[in-house]
């Protein structure tokens, strides 16, 4: 979906600094 | 990542007993033992202290000690239940236990909700939606006008501000979930599920330190 139809939070949800599966990467 | 010198479970800073641990999150006691073997090398990656400082949590999560991230950040302070700057075992894994397949969804909801109260004044206001905005943006190299940014402002707003006071609390946050379901999918990690699987050497490790 293109940034200006998602609601702001979908679009933050998708930061990389809230994706904490990356801690269980070795 | 390095390793941590200590090989002795209870010289973990904030140590807990697994039992009591697994009563009150949603891991199992093996699992909580797994997770210690992930805590010891998140937490010795470059002060080998047993606490994880914010530089070896960026180093986790970036692969990079020195990369600011706003979410980063809010997600660290969050961890760091004691406000000491550190996040000890306990802290660790109660907090992980929130994104836990099985947790509660009405602590999932708090947890986003804290997330994005930047300023912790209880609410989430504009200004802080519009950092929030920006910081994503900026994080992913995406140049958006600063009318789009508004625009996006703007409509969620609409869509979250059932009051219209120009804030949103946390029953409206609430309601806004419930509409939108996905909002609260970063806070599943489907992986604290096999956990046991991921962090197979505490069986070994374990083991050693009996022998020891």
């Amino acid at each position: 979906a293109s940034p200006v139809t998602m609601n702001a939070f979908e679009l933050i949800s998708t930061s990389q600094g809230l994706n904490l599966g990356t801690l269980f990467e070795k | 990542m390095g390793c941590c010198s200590s090989k002795k479970v209870g010289r973990t800073p904030g140590y807990e007993d697994p039992t009591i641990l697994a009563s009150e999150t949603p891991f199992t006691e093996s699992e909580v033992e797994a997770l210690h073997e992930l805590y010891k090398k998140l937490s010795c990656s470059i002060i080998d202290d047993g606490l994880i400082h914010k530089e070896e949590f960026q180093l986790a999560l970036f692969r990079n000690s020195k990369r600011k991230n706003l979410f980063a950040d809010r997600i660290f302070d969050l961890f760091d239940v004691k406000r000491n700057g550190v996040v000890d075992y306990g802290e660790f894994v109660r907090s992980l236990g929130v994104f836990h397949p099985n947790a509660n969804v009405e602590d999932k909801i708090n947890f986003a909700f804290r997330l994005y109260d930047l300023r912790q004044t209880g609410y989430i206001e504009r200004e802080e939606l519009k950092e929030m905005v920006l910081a994503l943006l900026h994080e992913s190299d995406l140049i958006l006008s600063d009318d789009v940014v508004e625009t996006i402002v703007d409509k969620t707003f609409r869509d979250a501000d059932l009051k219209g006071d120009g804030k949103i609390d946390q029953e409206e946050w609430k309601e806004l979930v419930k509409k939108h379901p996905t909002l609260i999918k970063n806070m599943t990690l489907p992986y604290l599920k096999d956990i046991t699987l991921a962090f197979p050497s505490f069986v070994l490790s374990s083991e050693v330190e009996d022998i020891e």
